[in-house]
């Protein structure tokens, strides 16, 4: 970040992320899974030059392989919890379903240490926020598609399933329109308030009906790359409370799997209408061993922006509301998935 | 000129590692980071 001259960092969160598709980088094209995500800014995937252990267990980009791949010589980080992801720039072909870009800057990572990675079963990222937030200098892959004339409007929509594997799709993202088949009712706009995320402004949050979080008006990024539904520590301590969840010694919220039916409502008020997620919703069921565990989908996450401190609506949220990005008119739909 | 990628679900690392039972050795292990203090933290161009 010092070498760019900016103050600015964004550290990654693959811990929770659920959601990936599949892209190919080169030409001969070679494929990649890739975590698309509203909350960064760059496309990198593993190096065949990366020696860390995860990248031995993902598919890694053989640049020499690629007729159409550039050497940029430039270097680039990405933080994330335990370390520093550390590699190299490039340009080459980048397809995604039928829409192929040409010379797309891209990052190979050379370097991902700790253990993160080695269970992750995507191998890359690809990002879709502004470019303003990219550490890879160049447009970020949408920009390119826009700017090239790619895609028909500049707009791309997802929609996330709560579903089981076993019903299809599991989720889907659209580039360059909207599916109409994916939700019911209007799609409610929201003007994009700071262009780096998806930023817009929330007008409150409300557990039961009453207004109890953000009443005079907050921030918040719609993120496809964060799992759960974020906010400044204070407030969502206080609504792990309002719902019955009890900190574990490792920092997450268990909830009482029998108690869901009792447990209140929790409504974001987005441009002047109500969002209201249950328990249903809101609980994240895994298995474990024999029984079921219940996690309260709210994490503590302390975001400045100069906005404001940040809520962020990632997977929990999106699962319920097909989620529009409109490049064109910088603002975002959402409607009932 | 609009393409639909077909996005999979699968378990996400932190699943995997509670399935594991490394969850807890993996949070000790990598403090102090965000997975320890849960969050990310970001300052966006501009922020003093």
């Amino acid at each position: 970040s010092l070498r760019l001259g900016r103050s600015s960092e964004k550290i990654y969160n693959f811990m929770d992320a659920q959601y990936f598709g599949e892209i190919s980088v080169g030409n001969p094209p070679q494929n990649f899974s890739v975590i698309f995500d509203t909350g960064s800014a760059d496309l990198w995937v593993p190096s065949s030059y990366c020696v860390s252990h995860a990248c031995a267990l993902h598919r890694r980009f053989k640049a020499f392989e690629s007729h159409s791949f550039h050497h940029d010589g430039r270097t680039f980080g990405i933080h994330y919890g335990s370390g520093h992801l550390l590699g190299v720039m490039g340009r080459d072909t980048v397809k995604i379903g039928q829409l192929v870009t040409l010379n797309q800057e891209f990052g190979e990572s050379v370097y991902e240490p700790g253990s993160t990675f080695v269970t992750a079963k995507f191998d890359g990222v690809l990002g879709l926020a502004y470019q303003s937030l990219a550490e890879i200098l160049g447009n970020p892959v949408f920009d390119n598609m826009i700017a090239h004339k790619i895609v028909d409007e500049p707009v791309f929509s997802f929609y996330l399933s709560r579903r089981t594997k076993t019903s299809t799709p599991e989720g889907e993202l659209l580039l360059g329109g909207i599916d109409e088949a994916l939700y019911t009712g209007p799609i409610n706009w929201l003007p994009v308030s700071a262009k780096g995320y998806w930023q817009i402004k929330m007008e409150s949050v409300a557990v039961q009906g009453v207004s109890s979080f953000c009443p005079r008006g907050c921030q918040a990024i719609v993120d496809t790359g964060t799992s759960l539904i974020g906010g400044p520590t204070n407030e969502i301590l206080i609504l792990q409370q309002l719902i019955g969840a009890t900190p574990t010694n490792i920092g997450e919220f268990l909830i009482d799997c029998g108690r869901l039916s009792s447990l209140p409502h929790v409504t974001f008020i987005l441009g002047g209408k109500e969002y209201t997620l249950t328990s249903e919703h809101y609980v994240r069921k895994e298995m474990f061993g024999n029984r079921d565990l219940c996690f309260s989908g709210f994490q503590a996450i302390d975001i400045v922006s100069p906005e404001g401190p940040l809520w962020i609506l990632g997977d929990v949220f999106l699962t319920e509301y097909y989620s529009i990005f409109d490049r064109g008119h910088d603002r975002v739909g959402l409607a009932r998935a | 000129a609009m393409d639909r990628v077909p996005l999979r679900r699968v378990p996400s690392i932190r699943s995997q590692l509670r399935a594991q039972g490394l969850l807890e050795d993996f949070m000790k292990d990598h403090s102090p980071d965000m997975f320890n203090r849960r969050y990310a933290q970001c300052y966006p161009p501009g922020t003093p």
